[in-house]
């Protein structure tokens, strides 16, 4: 995907990150392997 | 380190109008992230979302740059979200903040497919 938007979050101090693209093709590893 | 998980977060088919929400959202995080983290991940982003929209339509409607309303994007980003997974027979079930997605995965999905989930803004509101 041409763009990933990456965002933290923390709760209760435990910080996760997230990566959210537009299309599911070429960052899902799991539908690549389909 | 904790593994890797991919989510195809989608509005809840029945909760959520069209016109509301309409985008389908794919996701990764780690397995670690709760239910909680994934709401609260969703309640800003749509914040951040809705006010650009209106940051544009400002600039639209006045033919020069807007400023982002801060006390907007404070009001929408205090919206909360329920967090729901489709279960057998077309049913679907909330999931407990406190559930980590690395249990979801393995309490409801069992598949080696991107784990789906819907959201809808939660009703008591």
């Amino acid at each position: 995907p041409e763009e990933v938007t990456v965002t933290d979050i923390t709760i209760n101090s435990l910080t996760v990150t997230f990566r959210e693209a537009f299309v599911a093709r070429g960052f899902f590893r799991s539908w690549e392997l389909e | 380190p904790s593994s890797e998980i991919e989510l195809i977060f989608c509005p809840h088919p029945l909760l959520v109008n069209n016109q509301q929400y309409s985008q389908t959202r794919y996701v990764k995080t780690t397995a670690n992230a709760t239910v909680d983290h994934l709401s609260k991940y969703l309640a800003l982003r749509i914040a951040l979302e809705d006010s650009q929209s209106e940051t544009q339509a400002n600039r639209n409607m006045e033919g020069e740059p807007g400023a982002t309303s801060n006390s907007s994007l404070q009001d929408v980003s205090e919206k909360q979200f329920t967090i729901y997974i489709s279960t057998t027979g077309g049913q679907f079930s909330t999931l407990n903040g406190s559930l980590t997605l690395e249990l979801v995965n393995e309490k409801f999905w069992k598949v080696c497919k991107p784990l789906e989930l819907f959201y809808a803004p939660t009703q008591d509101q």
